[in-house]
């Protein structure tokens, strides 16, 4: 596929980066 | 036939109008009951915000390319919505996943977070029609840019239109990715080269909200880390 590198862990997802879990 | 640059734009454009033509221009069932599970249904605020934010888009459009695109302005609008709705869906799905809960009010009436999530839509629309270029002015990644119309509508513009903060965009990009397996390779790349613009320069300029986050943590955290400064 492609070569991004995912940088966040497993335990975080767009909930934390929004500050609303 | 040997392919070129306009055969693999055409091919991309092809792909992504086809993964998105079972994709309505509305929330799907699923999507749906996500907004109703929430303790204020976010549906009404939604769909209000892409009203607006699809007339600012199509006149800034308009403004950049020509007053005779204004109606391609329209349908790449549209195609990003669909997106958008796909994506949404798909990162809620995950969410749920990860931390086994099926209300997400705070996440879905977050304004922020519906902006920053269509403005990367419409990116990556912009870019598989536009191609990977990045709008001229001082940016040294990307592919050189050219110099037809479709250069005045790469990134960051989106982040000018919507108003967005390039840190707030910054933070849908991984989880863009992750929640939508169909990205073409450039695509990804394309994002990848977003990421790193705003990395490197973009959220480093004056007012952006970075900054304030940064003083946050630097104060909040003062009590709390007690590492020495060679750790």
């Amino acid at each position: 596929s492609h070569d991004y590198h995912f940088g966040l862990e497993d335990h975080e997802g767009i909930s934390e980066l929004f500050d609303c879990d | 036939p040997p392919q070129t640059p306009i055969r693999a734009a055409m091919t991309s454009i092809q792909q992504l109008r086809g993964d998105l033509i079972s994709t309505g221009d509305q929330p799907s069932t699923n999507l749906a009951t996500y907004f109703k599970n929430c303790t204020v249904d976010p549906t009404q605020d939604v769909v209000k915000r892409l009203e607006t934010l699809g007339q600012t888009f199509s006149q800034r459009f308009g403004q950049a390319v020509g007053p005779r695109c204004v109606i391609l302005g329209k349908q790449r609008f549209t195609l990003g919505v669909r997106l958008y709705y796909k994506v949404m869906e798909a990162m809620l799905e995950s969410e749920e996943k990860r931390l086994s809960v099926q209300n997400f009010s705070k996440l879905l009436n977050d304004s922020t977070f519906h902006t920053s999530l269509l403005a990367c839509a419409l990116e990556v629309v912009m870019a598989t029609y536009g191609g990977s270029s990045f709008k001229a002015g001082g940016y040294s990644h990307g592919g050189g840019g050219g110099d037809t119309a479709e250069t005045d509508v790469c990134f960051p513009w989106i982040l000018d239109v919507f108003s967005l903060a390039a840190f707030d965009f910054y933070k849908v990009i991984e989880s863009f990715i992750k929640a939508d397996p169909t990205l073409s390779k450039d695509i990804v790349k394309h994002l990848e080269t977003c990421e790193n613009l705003i990395m490197e320069r973009i959220a480093w300029r004056t007012g952006s909200p970075l900054f304030e986050l940064l003083k946050q943590e630097h104060e909040g955290g003062a009590a709390e880390q007690v590492e020495t400064p060679a750790s």
